[in-house]
């Protein structure tokens, strides 16, 4: 474990309980995507499959079951709470995200580094994090304010695998100089994605004006 | 040795 790592780590932990608060203070999930919360619990039970099989560290377990426990809450929360499920805009989360799924998988099927079930899976849960929050930014694009707290939930969202970078690099150099393509560039196409939402998110903050993507 | 995987990060 290193600081970028943990700093990563928290800075994803930090986006889901910000959401949960907002979903929970707010009674509402107004601006957000079901389409990409769905595509995350797709992506950490793709990945954390090996929670029962394969024990790291108290810290790995327990946080694997906080990220599957609080992205299916959050499901819950949009598809069947009584109330938050009214403030859901249907029209308006219309990406097609099983468009994102099946590709994903398959180039899970073509590229890999064992054709083993458990790495097919933890490939293909790469790959579709990587493009998960894009039904998110385009929903956004739509929205005509954006709240604070959505805008922190991205924000927050995209750091995160922004610090894990700087995790790799790091491990490179003081671990074992193993290359490993997959995780990295999925990363980085992932952080890459974000880059014009940080643009005029950073803007919005610093001329303290309402955060509004082109659309 | 267990061969070299990022599986032990989240």
């Amino acid at each position: 474990m290193n600081a970028f790592r943990l700093a990563g780590d928290m800075t994803h932990l930090l986006s889901i309980i910000l959401l949960l608060l907002k979903i929970r203070a707010t009674k509402s999930c107004a601006g957000i995507s079901l389409k990409t919360q769905e595509l995350y619990v797709i992506v950490f039970m793709s990945r954390y499959l090996d929670l029962f099989r394969t024990y790291y560290s108290l810290y790995n377990s327990l946080m694997k079951i906080i990220f599957l426990g609080t992205s299916m809450c959050i499901v819950w929360y949009m598809r069947s709470h009584k109330v938050v499920r009214q403030t859901y805009n249907n029209d308006e989360d219309t990406f097609r995200h099983f468009f994102l799924v099946l590709p994903c998988f398959v180039l899970a099927l073509l590229v890999h580094r064992n054709f083993t079930f458990i790495e097919i899976l933890w490939t293909f849960s790469l790959y579709l994090e990587s493009v998960a929050i894009l039904p998110q930014l385009v929903l956004l694009q739509k929205s005509s304010n954006i709240d604070n707290l959505t805008g922190t939930y991205v924000f927050l969202l995209g750091a995160y695998r922004g610090l894990y970078l700087f995790n790799w690099v790091y491990r490179f150099f003081t671990e074992n100089h193993r290359v490993r393509w997959i995780p990295w560039l999925s990363g980085l196409i992932q952080t890459a994605i974000y880059t014009d939402f940080f643009y005029y998110y950073i803007r919005s903050w610093k001329n303290r004006e309402k955060l509004k993507l082109p659309a | 040795a267990a061969e070299f995987s990022l599986k032990d990060e989240l």
